[in-house]
């Protein structure tokens, strides 16, 4: 039997809508 | 040399190391610039397995602001070059087998029990050691929808202009040409003789259309379970226009052409066959226009011919039926037209029927897309980067 691992680390996302709200202000921000 | 190579090989992780000044070079190089054509002739997925590989490594170094800072670059860049070649039908199909071959990995080797099944112990081995990434799955998901809808609505801007001259007026049947009802004039006669061309609208065109799509798909590595979904959706569409056509247009409602239209729904269904898409569901799309078909070339005449058709006629609604019997046009002075007291008798068969009141049918019915989980046998540490792709930056670990 394998040996139990370490429980993960649950790394947080925004989701796809947030995402693109930041690109979209990223664009901007950007000349 | 060969000894330090073959030691090399062995050693190998299957993970990818880069410092974090080459990701923006990395995304540039993997995703911004590539083109399917320069990744044909290796691993299908490519692109999907290298950013697993670099993310692996980035767990193993227990570097949450990398996987974090690689995902969303991948993703935003996934994003932008779709919107760059939103009517590509090859660049979306790309990069529907890449996302859903990267979320299919982000699973396979998650550490979660369920995805690890089909896994060998090697594979078992590589999973994720530090990071738990089921909130950037659920992005992928949502992304690879997106994706696959808008490749939905590419393939359709191209097969829609092609459906009704392919499936109700060019003729397939050689020895049913000129056999039209009375009073029409042949209107596909300019079409076939451009029957060979690529733009002609034949049915062999549309066919073509569509195993050109299929072939792209099946060359990037979608999965089969997708390219079948794509395939059903598009099947939806030639049935949805076809009848509609027929409910409309009385030139077609023929004995002649439900014979052409039965021999071109039975040339769809064979390249399904061919093509090994019959388990689709694509061809339950055809129903209506089959059933349609046989309308228009049995009997309607008697009683019975009137039970047959009801007992036939099942994908098609009353209102559809009634419709394409009153616009029955015979083919000659010796068929007659379908008598009124026959379309009633029909209707009085299937009046305890409660089929929806609408005559044409919904062309933009979107079937649900599913997307599910297809583990790979490939191993990681035999995956071979060819130089040409420009990524020597990347470190095999």
């Amino acid at each position: 039997p394998r040996p139990p691992s370490r429980p993960r680390i649950l790394l947080k996302a925004p989701t796809l809508a947030e995402m693109e709200e930041m690109s979209i202000s990223e664009e901007e921000e950007s000349p | 040399r060969q000894v330090t190579l073959q030691r090399k090989e062995k050693d190998f992780e299957g993970m990818l190391e880069y410092v974090k000044e080459d990701e923006a070079r990395l995304i540039k190089t993997l995703i911004t610039d590539i083109r399917p054509g320069s990744v044909s002739a290796t691993v299908p997925c490519l692109p999907a397995y290298i950013l697993f590989m670099c993310i692996r490594h980035a767990d193993y170094v227990n570097d949450d602001q990398k996987v974090v800072s690689l995902l969303t670059s991948t993703i935003n860049a996934i994003k932008k070059v779709l919107k760059r070649n939103n009517d590509d039908f090859e660049m979306m199909s790309f990069w529907l087998a890449n996302t859903s071959r990267l979320l299919h990995c982000l699973k396979q080797y998650s550490g979660e029990e369920a995805f690890m099944t089909q896994n060998t112990a090697k594979q078992n081995e590589h999973c994720l050691k530090n990071f738990d990434l089921a909130e950037y799955r659920q992005i992928l998901s949502d992304l690879s929808i997106q994706i696959y809808q808008q490749l939905i609505k590419v393939a359709e801007g191209i097969i829609q202009p092609m459906i009704v001259s392919a499936m109700l007026e060019s003729e397939s049947i050689p020895s049913l040409a000129g056999v039209k009802p009375m009073g029409y004039r042949n209107r596909s006669s300019s079409m076939d003789t451009d029957a060979d061309g690529p733009t002609s609208y034949t049915l062999q065109g549309l066919i073509r259309q569509l195993a050109q799509f299929n072939g792209t798909m099946r060359d990037h590595g979608m999965d089969p379970e997708i390219a079948g979904q794509v395939v059903r959706q598009l099947f939806h569409l030639i049935n949805a226009v076809t009848l509609n056509n027929l409910l409309l247009r009385k030139d077609v409602c023929s004995w002649s052409t439900g014979m052409q239209l039965r021999y071109n729904t039975s040339q769809l269904e064979e390249w399904l066959r061919a093509n090994n898409l019959f388990q689709s569901k694509a061809a339950a799309t055809l129903e209506p226009i089959i059933q349609a078909a046989q309308l228009l070339q049995v009997k309607k005449k008697t009683s019975q011919d009137a039970e047959a058709i009801c007992s036939l006629c099942t994908a098609l609604t009353v209102q559809q039926i009634v419709k394409i019997l009153n616009l029955y046009t015979p083919l000659n002075e010796f068929e007659e037209r379908v008598t009124v007291s026959f379309i009633r008798n029909i209707q009085s068969n299937l009046q305890e029927r409660n089929d929806p009141p609408q005559l044409l049918m919904d062309t933009k019915h979107t079937f649900p897309v599913l997307f599910p989980y297809t583990p790979s046998a490939l191993s990681l540490e035999g995956m071979h980067i060819p130089a040409s792709l420009g990524l020597d930056f990347l470190i095999r670990v």
